[in-house]
């Protein structure tokens, strides 16, 4: 059985908000070091991978491997029900029907209790093997966001050139164009505003500035948020958890004119 | 525009 209590529901709330416009059914798959989940939108484009380790809960238990098949709008609906900072115990028996959730009030006896029904989901699931980038950038996640949101009313699609000069954000559209340059950059005092820049080779692609946008809402699990670009290859957007727990989206370059 | 490409084109199902 599975038995996972977070401190926080708060946690998954912001987690499942992050990823419902992209994804809709999808496998929680539990084993003892963790759940993870891993599934495509719909145009098999952009690809979302949740790991939460087993050390972000206390406790954690689960003694078989277990596929929880979770409709997304169902668990918005049931968490919506937990205030943010209620303790969540996710339960499920070997062979589940049901995901049983329990929100814990840590300040009264309130103890709220939810099943959600599941589903039998035939997902489709990519091996990604390990790469070494050409470019890493690390920054502040609401950085990004601005860039990609503000980027967004000039052009559908964003070109991203990292050269040891820094890294471009450039677009054009029809009423002009626009673009967001960075440079390396150490605040001492404030970390999380920390630019870093690890550049093997320069790298230009394009990517589609709709899901960029969509990705972006993960933006209030992290201050900092990784991109890593190789030519030819899809751009990976990790935001880190604590415990080594992360939430990482991929996209497929645009190709072509 | 661009045309969009698709992840299983850099990435294997397994």
């Amino acid at each position: 059985m599975l038995e996972a209590r977070l401190e926080q529901a708060n946690l998954l709330k912001k987690v499942v908000d992050a990823i419902k416009d992209l994804v809709q059914d999808c496998n929680f798959d539990c084993n003892d070091s963790g759940i993870a989940l891993q599934a495509m939108d719909n145009s098999h484009v952009a690809l979302v991978s949740m790991m939460l380790k087993s050390e972000s809960f206390s406790p954690f238990r689960c003694d078989r491997n277990i596929a929880l098949g979770i409709n997304l709008t169902s668990l918005t609906k049931v968490l919506r029900c937990a205030a943010n900072e209620d303790i969540l115990t996710l339960k499920a028996e070997d062979a589940p029907d049901v995901v049983n959730l329990v929100f814990e009030s840590a300040e009264s006896d309130r103890l709220s209790e939810y099943d959600i029904k599941l589903m039998d989901i035939d997902q489709e699931h990519l091996g990604i093997p390990e790469t070494e980038y050409a470019a890493t950038i690390s920054m502040p996640s609401a950085e990004f966001q601005k860039i990609c949101r503000d980027l967004m009313a000039l052009s559908e699609s964003v070109s991203i050139e990292c050269t040891k000069e820094g890294v471009k954000f450039a677009c054009s559209g029809d009423i002009g164009s626009g673009s967001v340059t960075l440079r390396s950059h150490t605040n001492v005092e404030k970390p999380q505003l920390n630019v870093e820049i690890d550049l093997s080779e320069p790298v230009a692609l394009t990517f589609s500035l709709k899901y960029l946008v969509n990705f972006c809402k993960a933006s209030g699990l992290s201050e900092q948020v990784r991109l890593c670009l190789s030519n030819e290859v899809p751009l990976l957007v990790e935001y880190a958890l604590s415990n080594n727990s992360y939430l990482r989206f991929y996209l497929a370059p645009k190709i072509g004119d | 525009t661009p045309f969009q490409n698709n992840l299983g084109e850099y990435y294997t199902l397994v």
